[in-house]
């Protein structure tokens, strides 16, 4: 899922 | 990881240390709003549970354990070690009108219902409005030290940053996400009266003062 793409976000 | 997320990222950690730095030099933490920072600690905190739960790169986990430690500490700092120079007269944010409606919204509006992903959700809109009792403060005492200027522009910098890095992951990634975008946009727009005195004033040798 996208968000585990997000999870490298801060 | 784009140059313009590693700028930001700098950005956000630089602003942590210019105010740890003002703190620890004065012995003060006049003109701060401890309200914004009790803010920050509890977006940090709702934001990085991921820490326990996922692993990304020694960077990101680095990065996420600074920020939640020197967050705790500036409140440490605010309301244990320099509390008598604290100005809770002029911190006078309700802070629950943000609290409360966000966390109302977190429920509502998330990419999935589950508590993490409502926690994640909740300090992304929190962090969105969580310089508001800041920049009511300076507002309230018409002024800013030069100081706390650059430390509100390096901080208000990493979100705008973040917005190019979401512009570029979109176009080359692929990537987009709505929630963090918009939050990300909103919070970006709560700095632009402030980014508009610090570059007609500061940067040209002068302190802020508001008009009465």
């Amino acid at each position: 899922k996208d968000w585990i793409k997000r999870k490298d976000e801060l | 990881m784009n140059i313009f997320r590693l700028i930001g990222d700098m950005s956000h950690l630089l602003a942590i240390i210019l105010l740890l730095l003002k703190m620890w030099k004065t012995r003060s933490c006049a003109g701060i709003s401890g309200k914004s920072q009790i803010l920050f600690a509890l977006v940090f905190a709702s934001r990085y549970l991921d820490l326990f739960t996922s692993f990304v790169s020694v960077y990101n986990s680095v990065m996420k354990i600074f920020f939640i430690s020197t967050s705790l500490l500036t409140v440490y700092l605010m309301y244990f070690k320099f509390r008598a120079t604290y100005d809770s007269n002029h911190d006078t944010f309700r802070v629950e009108f943000l609290v409360i409606p966000v966390g109302g919204l977190a429920f509502l509006v998330n990419h999935e219902f589950s508590p993490l992903e409502i926690l994640w959700t909740f300090s992304i809109y929190l962090e969105s409005v969580a310089i508001l009792p800041q920049l009511f403060m300076m507002s309230k005492t018409g002024e800013a030290e030069t100081i706390t200027s650059h430390y509100l522009f390096a901080l208000g910098s990493y979100r705008a940053l973040y917005i190019l890095n979401w512009v570029y992951r979109y176009y080359f990634e692929g990537f987009f996400d709505l929630i963090a975008v918009v939050a990300g946009c909103v919070q970006t727009i709560l700095y632009c009266d402030f980014f508009y005195l610090y570059i007609t004033k500061v940067l040209k040798g002068k302190r802020i003062t508001l008009p009465a």
